[in-house]
């Protein structure tokens, strides 16, 4: 069945977030799907870095400002890490 | 601003740079160009000496690149990712790669190259990226003409923190971001858009919408890469949904939000006489069709429908206001004209003609 646009979008932003978050926030995708929980709160943890990093709402959410800062052309330099 | 971690820093101040290819989007003086200018934004608060050299290792290698270049960080074809360089060290140490697919520019179009390589150049000496939105290491792309480009403070502190002050005898200081709820911000204009009012402040504009509590912080370059900075009084002519915008003798128009052609024009088709050389603020009066401008300590009134100056301009400010003191910004909303003078702002009330209220500058930002 065709996907319903707002799945696709939702495929799409978790995507653009969790690359984002990956390059610039040194987040690391752990490999065992039993443990979706752990990833879940390690993304939302990551986006409150970012969040707060940028002066934004710090939600743990990708709302509307956050997606975007997120789409910002940008320095690939990661902003935490090296 | 922050440093890379680890503090990594070159132990010399004479540094080498090399330009190892060019794109095909610009004319090779005008990258060289635009390479020597963003070196220049660091060697001019610090130390710091950069040398060009051909056919060697520099200490700073630039190049163009594509995708996947082999240091293990692939670019990601036009926009996202515009660039990227590395800390102070041997090798890669200090090089800057430019991703080819973007498009490079010396002006406000695509991105501008040197406003980039001076980002860059940064981690190349040892910043990483800065939380302030007005600092260049700030990790987002923002457009600033380079004619009017100063290093801002937050740069000019970290690195000078790393490799200490230049050895001019004044030292250079850079333009402070503004944030909204410091008690001594000033402004240099504000007037309504559209039912949000524009805050201007040098290059930035602090936008307050009536639905939304945050103020948003921008580089007026953002909307409007045209407009100088510095913008010293603006008004909406709500009729006509156009804003003029004024610095020094000239003035712009913006029709909804994009800027009207075969602007800036000269202030005295207004009416001004010529020994009017620049105007401090404006407000219009939506009711009455009426526009006033205030310069020094005086004031001239505008006909909007006529499109001409009243006679018997211009009047003292004090002999019809009160005593607000000299305008630095002024706008109307809900009938009430609102005065800014320094960090005090003055509710004027004008079919009472008088003063009825006295707040901080910033009392719209809800701090």
């Amino acid at each position: 069945f065709p996907v319903a646009p707002e799945t696709e979008d939702e495929g799409k932003t978790l995507q653009l977030v969790e690359s984002y978050l990956r390059n610039f926030y040194d987040f690391q995708r752990d490999h065992h799907p039993h443990l979706r929980s752990n990833n879940e709160n390690r993304l939302v943890e990551k986006l409150k870095e970012m969040q707060a990093f940028f002066g934004l709402k710090v939600t743990g959410k990708p709302d509307l400002d956050t997606l975007g800062m997120m789409k910002k052309p940008r320095c690939g330099v990661p902003d935490i890490g090296r | 601003y922050v440093f890379t971690a680890g503090n990594p820093k070159w132990k010399k101040n004479n540094l080498t740079y090399r330009i190892l290819n060019y794109t095909p989007k610009m004319r090779q003086a005008d990258v060289e160009e635009a390479v020597r200018k963003a070196l220049h934004v660091w060697s001019n608060v610090t130390p710091l000496t950069f040398q060009r050299v051909e056919d060697k290792e520099a200490d700073i290698m630039i190049s163009f690149a594509y995708r996947d270049h082999r240091d293990n960080s692939p670019f990601d074809g036009p926009n996202g990712q515009l660039a990227h360089a590395f800390q102070p060290g041997e090798g890669i140490g200090g090089d800057v790669h430019l991703d080819e697919e973007e498009a490079w520019t010396k002006d406000g179009r695509g991105y501008n190259l040197f406003i980039v390589i001076a980002h860059e150049l940064g981690h190349s000496l040892g910043l990483s990226h800065s939380s302030d939105p007005g600092a260049l290491m700030y990790p987002a792309y923002s457009y600033t003409d380079p004619k009017e480009f100063l290093l801002p403070q937050d740069d000019i502190d970290g690195i000078q923190a790393i490799y200490g002050q230049s050895n001019a005898a004044v030292q250079p200081t850079g333009p402070i971001t503004p944030q909204a709820c410091d008690p001594n911000l000033t402004f240099d204009a504000i007037t309504t858009l559209r039912g949000e009012i524009m805050f201007f402040k040098g290059r930035y504009m602090l936008r307050k919408h009536p639905a939304r509590a945050e103020t948003e912080l921008n580089f007026i370059s953002l909307f409007w890469p045209n407009l100088p900075s510095g913008i010293q009084a603006a008004y909406e002519n709500v009729e006509r949904d156009e804003v003029l915008l004024f610095k020094e003798d000239k003035y712009w128009v913006l029709r909804g939000y994009d800027v009207a052609p075969g602007y800036p024009k000269p202030i005295y088709r207004l009416g001004f006489p010529k020994t009017v050389k620049r105007v401090n603020a404006a407000y219009s009066d939506e009711t009455t069709g009426k526009t006033y401008f205030f310069v020094a300590d005086r004031y001239w009134r505008y006909d909007e429908n006529k499109r001409s100056m009243d006679h018997g301009y211009p009047r003292k400010i004090v002999s019809d206001f009160g005593k607000i003191g000299r305008v630095d910004a002024a706008f109307q909303k809900d009938g009430h004209v609102y005065f800014f003078h320094g960090t005090t702002q003055f509710q004027f009330d004008p079919r009472a003609k008088r003063i009825v209220g006295r707040m901080k500058s910033i009392s719209w930002f809800n701090c």
